[in-house]
């Protein structure tokens, strides 16, 4: 069983907190504030209110065993590089660190950061990305020139198993899932669609109309199938 | 050539703007304050510091042909809702809004939004699951219940090709990518290593000590695998 300590319960410190609880993980959450300590009360292993600056307060915690400490603390530049300092002091093995700036996460890790996160710009880039592929419903860069696209098919692709459609050997591209909408029938009569994703699809699976495909490979490759699609 | 309108100059607003423009879009910049369109305006296609809350003056810009306007204002929730609304009559089609709060990106979705973003939350979210895999090296949520995880690799697997590993049949698996270090002697005759990633990997490939894999799988096949690992 994994534990972890957030410092700020701001959205990063919250949404780290919530997910690693719910993946079940113990987490005890730190504010310097009452509200946000109360909010996350109920939900984490502990919630302290103190100021993590304090390393005697820090270190009352007794958490030398934790996995992990997670700085969630924003605008206070000054603040997040001495709980940082603090960690590195208590020992805590692996110490990721939100920064807001590259400046602000260059001193992070000069202190000991282990791990520097700027949330704004990882997300930022990936808007930009998700923007400029519009035949592409989306889009996630894996490695290296390597992306992760989801695709609308053509009728080029319908009634044909993925064995036929030859994907790897005409595009250099593999298929990871086909998205499909799955007609039901609700209690009055109507018709609704749920969308459903075939994960890893063998050979044999077909291509139906409006399948959204699930395609690996590199940009290029990928703009290639685009444009035969299209 | 797409052409976009990003609205605010924080660290999201700069970070789109600069990757848009990397891609070779066109990006109109505008911020309130000056400085962030000083420090822009020698890298996107035109910076223009104004406030996007007047309608008349976002008229003037004559936005009528961008693909799509980003709305990065952090903390001015209704200078963000206000942009938005503007941006909506002046039918823009595409309007991406970054939200500070899921209760904020209900409200931007309401007044016209068609995509929110809270990169807080997003980047929290992805930043718990790194910290669950320890012996998985990293790990992206990908769709349903798919991931993939960039793994180490221990001697039962190294020295055989993929083909004789058998990712598929045994876990249920693929390996799209090999992550290896290749020696590279300097000038001065020291050897150092460079990282690189062999993308979608044949079938005769082999699998070097010290290799790292890059999977996908659901993830109940990918705790198998990395049970066999180690
Ligand atoms: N020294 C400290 N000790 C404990 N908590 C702190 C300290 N300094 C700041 N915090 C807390 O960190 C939290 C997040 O910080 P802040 O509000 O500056 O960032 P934010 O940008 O709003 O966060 P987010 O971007 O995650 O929404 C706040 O709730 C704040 O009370
Ligand atoms: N009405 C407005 N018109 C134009 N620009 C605005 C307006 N309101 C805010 N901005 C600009 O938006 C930018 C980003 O907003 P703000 O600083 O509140 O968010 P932030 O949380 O710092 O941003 P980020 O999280 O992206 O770093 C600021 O540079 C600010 O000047």
């Amino acid at each position: 069983m994994k534990q972890f300590l957030v410092i700020g319960l701001g959205q990063f410190g919250q949404s780290v907190s919530l997910k690693l609880t719910e993946e079940s993980s113990q987490v005890i959450a730190i504010d310097a504030k009452e509200e946000p300590v109360e909010a996350i009360k109920d939900y984490v292993t502990l919630a302290v209110q103190m100021d993590a600056t304090n390393q005697s307060s820090l270190r009352a915690l007794n958490i030398e065993n934790v996995n992990a400490a997670i700085v969630a603390i924003g605008d206070n530049h000054e603040d997040s590089v001495l709980v940082t300092i603090n960690l590195r002091e208590l020992r805590v093995p692996n110490i990721i660190v939100r920064a807001s700036t590259p400046v602000h996460g260059s001193i992070l890790r000069k202190v000991g950061a282990d791990r520097v996160v700027i949330p704004e710009m990882l997300t930022g880039e990936q808007v930009a990305m998700d923007l400029l592929t519009e035949k592409v419903l989306e889009q996630k860069i894996l490695f290296s020139n390597h992306i992760l696209a989801k695709l609308k098919t053509s009728s080029v692709f319908w009634n044909k198993t993925i064995r036929e459609s030859q994907f790897r050997s005409s595009f250099n591209i593999i298929l990871v899932g086909i998205e499909r909408d799955f007609p039901e029938i609700k209690d009055d009569g109507t018709v609704f669609y749920r969308t459903s994703t075939i994960g890893l699809p063998g050979e044999d699976e077909m291509i139906k109309e409006d399948d959204r495909i699930i395609v690996i490979g590199q940009d290029a490759d990928i703009d290639r199938l685009v444009v035969y699609i299209s």
